[in-house]
């Protein structure tokens, strides 16, 4: 581990007397490596390794009698920082319904996690209606239709052919007969390069409206986490992001990438293939998850 | 590096940037640097065109080491010393890997370039469990003109394969494409169960599955390494296929796997329809890489 890492280093320097600014840097290259093995994006990890070092530079490290204790206190404390201090919760419209609407690569747990996020809302007391807008993938609309049965809300029965816009407005009018006070829309997976699909995305968020806009991505993304964030938050503005798959062992990485190159919050991590598997995001467990 | 080497310190920081961003990882960047040292090392001048050959040349070989394809696979792509397997019974294969990955849609795919030899092709509905999985690869089933199977409500998976193999015996079936539920290879009973649906492949076709694909997503950073060890530990990988390689996502993982593990990288998807799969080639792969 990373603890055990940064021990070994000072345990070797100790004897040498006085801790300099290159035997920082010695440890200092550890956490690089080990943000990086932790799929953190390589430019991410160069600022937060410039953050901690004048933090590591202090007192406190040069003179502590466990400096390698004090390194790893300040690298955790700067990410669970980074990774949103507070808790973000969802925006409720105080006019309902409340609109939120889920966007992200394809496979990354999207319909899945409607389908939780509803179940969620639920046991919660809210009337949450699913809209299954993803007309392209092969059974995309059973899969949701037959996940939001099993968590007991109701859904949209999309016509076939309609596009999101039209399925949303429906699905719209239809939940607003059957008094539901959350709309959540499930959306077709898509590459951030795709200019025609980002489009369609962009112009159904203007549609929507939505008081949440979120980002699924998967916990196992890699160095592309940032390129994928930045694009879906320039083209859809953002409000949230939601990590799934966490109840793998991917490090995570791609949590303090996305987070704090586009200032987008976590709002929830999914923790499992059933429909209980959502959780909302502690950023402590994420720090320390991610320096393994 | 040697006197006369066109490549400085800065020059050097970038690459090395450039090969992490593509998520090579530390390790294998850090050996395809100093490779390109030695080579560079020679007393010449070398031109950016020169550096980037060698560079291509090395992350080539780097992630060709596991070899192509073999078996079917190498058949259906004419591969040169492919061998012929046609009119020896039905060849198995079994697709798996973790959630989301693009097993299912895979199949299509690879079922449809099966489908053009003129081979006839059964997919199995190996994925019980998750909702409209059955469904989703029914469409694929007729999207790529091949036979169908599927079990019934809440069957066993183990049971599916082996109906679905019969089926396929019995029908002089070419090729069984059986696809398998998403599994994160930590969890431990599900990574049981694909070792039971192995075995009763087996009982079925002789020498079943005759391939195990592994299926990757090119997005998967470190992790897909972890991934790859995992399931050839636990079930025996014979080749991998690397989906979403038409996003931003250059896939350097596949440098650490190649070499770490010598598995045969066959199939790249570039895309959601039927004809977005192309047969792995390390030079184009390099050349992408290095952008
Ligand atoms: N283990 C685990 N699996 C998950 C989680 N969230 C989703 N999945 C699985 O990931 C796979 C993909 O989920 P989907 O909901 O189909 O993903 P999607 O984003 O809607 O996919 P597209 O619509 O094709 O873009 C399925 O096998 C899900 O069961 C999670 O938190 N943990
Ligand atoms: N852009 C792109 N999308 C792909 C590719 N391969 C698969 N997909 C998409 O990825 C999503 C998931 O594909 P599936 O085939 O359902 O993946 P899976 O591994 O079978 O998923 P589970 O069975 O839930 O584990 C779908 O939206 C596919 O269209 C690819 O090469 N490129
Ligand atoms: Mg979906
Ligand atoms: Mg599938």
């Amino acid at each position: 581990s990373l603890a055990e890492k940064l021990d070994g280093i000072f345990k070797r320097l100790k004897n040498r007397g006085r801790l300099t600014e290159k035997d920082i840097d010695a440890t200092l290259r550890e956490v690089k490596l080990a943000l990086l093995e932790a799929d953190v994006n390589f430019k991410a990890v160069k600022d937060f390794v410039s953050r901690i070092r004048v933090k590591s530079l202090g007192e406190e490290v040069l003179q502590s009698l466990t400096p390698a204790q004090q390194v790893i206190k300040i690298v955790n404390g700067e990410l669970i920082q980074l990774l949103g201090g507070s808790r973000a919760d969802l925006n409720r419209s105080p006019v309902p319904p409340t609109r939120i609407l889920l966007v992200g690569l394809q496979g990354s747990g999207k319909t899945t996690t409607a389908a939780k996020l509803a179940l969620l809302l639920k046991d919660n007391g809210q009337s949450p209606f699913l809209v299954p807008a993803d007309m392209s993938r092969p059974a995309a609309v059973k899969q949701l239709l037959t996940v939001a049965a099993k968590a007991g809300v109701p859904a949209h029965s999309p016509t076939p052919g309609s596009s999101p816009a039209e399925i949303y407005r429906k699905a719209a009018l239809e939940a607003g007969r059957s008094g539901s006070d959350t709309l959540i829309i499930d959306t077709a997976g898509r590459l951030h390069v795709d200019e025609e699909l980002m489009d369609e995305a962009s112009s159904l968020a203007a549609m929507v409206n939505p008081h949440d806009t979120l980002l699924v991505a998967d916990a196992m993304t890699g160095q592309d986490a940032v390129r994928v964030a930045e694009a879906f938050h320039s083209r859809i503005s953002l409000t949230g992001i939601i990590m799934t798959k966490l109840d793998g062992d991917a490090r995570g990485g791609a949590a303090l990438s996305m987070r704090s190159v586009t200032g987008v919050p976590i709002k929830f991590v999914g923790t499992g293939e059933a429909l209980d598997g959502l959780e909302p995001f502690h950023p402590d467990r994420m720090a320390s998850r991610i320096l393994g | 590096f040697g006197q006369g080497a066109q490549i400085g310190r800065d020059q050097l920081e970038e690459l090395e940037e450039a090969l992490i961003q593509a998520d090579v990882g530390m390790d294998y960047t850090v050996r395809i640097v100093e490779e390109l040292g030695q080579v560079l090392g020679r007393q010449r001048a070398w031109t950016q065109e020169d550096i980037r050959g060698f560079l291509t040349a090395i992350i080539a070989r780097a992630v060709g080491v596991g070899g192509r394809r073999r078996g079917m696979l190498s058949l259906l792509e004419g591969d040169a010393g492919g061998g012929s397997r046609q009119g020896k019974g039905t060849e198995v294969v079994l697709v798996v890997g973790v959630n989301g990955t693009g097993k299912t849609t895979t199949i299509g795919k690879l079922a449809h370039r099966f489908r053009k030899r003129g081979l006839r092709v059964l997919l199995a509905a190996g994925d019980t469990y998750r909702a409209a999985a059955e469904e989703q690869l029914e469409i694929w089933a007729e999207r790529s003109g091949s036979l169908y199977h599927r079990g019934s409500e809440g069957a066993d998976p183990a049971s599916v394969v082996h109906d679905a193999l019969s089926i396929a015996l019995s029908g002089s079936v070419d090729v069984a494409l059986v696809d398998t539920a998403g599994r994160l290879h930590t969890k431990e009973p599900l990574m049981r169960e694909l070792a039971k649906i192995m075995k009763v492949a087996s009982r079925v076709v002789e020498g079943a599955p005759h391939e195990v694909v592994l299926v990757l997503d090119a997005t998967t950073g470190q992790n897909a390494l972890v991934q790859a060890r995992t399931f050839l530990e636990t079930v025996g990988v014979t080749a991998v296929i690397l989906t979403k390689m038409d996003g931003t996502a250059k896939g350097g993982i596949l440098i650490p796997i190649a070499g770490e593990l010598g598995l045969p990288i066959s199939y790249v998807g570039l895309g959601e329809g039927l004809d977005d799969l192309v047969p792995f080639d390390p030079q184009a792969y390099a050349e992408a890489l290095i952008g």
